[in-house]
């Protein structure tokens, strides 16, 4: 929205966004597999402002090499590959049977970062929405936590192999983190999140 | 279509898978 960007400024573009959020992850002492950074709509009194999706990182299980067999049947791989080829083909404009990099299984984890560009939270609702309604961090650890949470997209992730999700709220919106490794909470990754997300001033250097 | 964002958001993540499976591939060097 106008406000939003605004808000953000022009040093806090999409770019500026990119290098925060994979520099979170890679520089981390966790293993984090994704981040994204869901983009309040602002400040409208008329309407509850909405999180949607402003960028993300995926980095992937660097600690897991491929060796557990997929659960995924073959029906739903195929769709998933469709899915991509169709993606690429909008993004590319090459023809989806010439692009061989759909080829390589298309993972939970993927699957699930790629989806969440469809989603969006109104604000209270959702692990994001919750984590910017209570300027509180969301931090849920465990298959068997996040499986019983009232939240979809905890539930959701869950399905999808992540063992940890984290919504930080920031100025203009919450950086969620997530990983398929158990990890607890680091008041280290909170103060970082806090500083590197600040957008009510310059950002700083990573 | 798709939003400015999420069209950036795509291709970094297929670039980046991209990248991922030419390192893991046998002829990588």
């Amino acid at each position: 929205s106008a406000s939003t960007s605004a808000a953000i400024g022009s040093e806090w573009n999409q770019d500026t966004l990119q290098q925060r959020l994979q520099g979170l992850i890679d520089n981390a002492r966790e293993s984090w597999t994704y981040a994204i950074f869901w983009q309040s709509s602002g400040v409208d009194y008329t309407a509850p402002s909405v999180l949607g999706w402003g960028d993300g990182y995926y980095k992937g299980e660097v600690n897991k090499p491929k060796t557990v067999e997929s659960v995924t049947s073959l029906a739903e791989q195929e769709h998933r590959k469709k899915v991509l080829r169709e993606l690429n083909s909008l993004i590319s404009g090459s023809h989806s049977q010439e692009n061989e990099t759909i080829d390589e299984e298309v993972t939970d984890t993927e699957w699930f970062f790629l989806i969440s560009m469809t989603q969006s939270f109104v604000n209270g609702h959702g692990l994001p929405g919750q984590a910017m309604f209570s300027n509180q961090p969301v931090w849920i650890t465990g298959r068997d936590r996040l499986s019983v949470s009232h939240c979809e997209r905890a539930r959701q992730g869950q399905v999808f192999g992540i063992q940890t999700i984290v919504c930080l709220p920031s100025s203009n919106g919450v950086v969620e983190l997530g990983s398929t490794e158990l990890i607890f909470q680091s008041l280290d990754l909170i103060n970082q999140v806090k500083v590197l997300f600040n957008f009510g001033n310059s950002p700083p250097d990573l | 279509d798709l939003p400015l964002s999420r069209k950036k958001s795509l291709r970094r993540f297929l670039e980046k898978r991209k990248e991922r499976q030419v390192a893991k591939s046998p002829y990588a060097y």
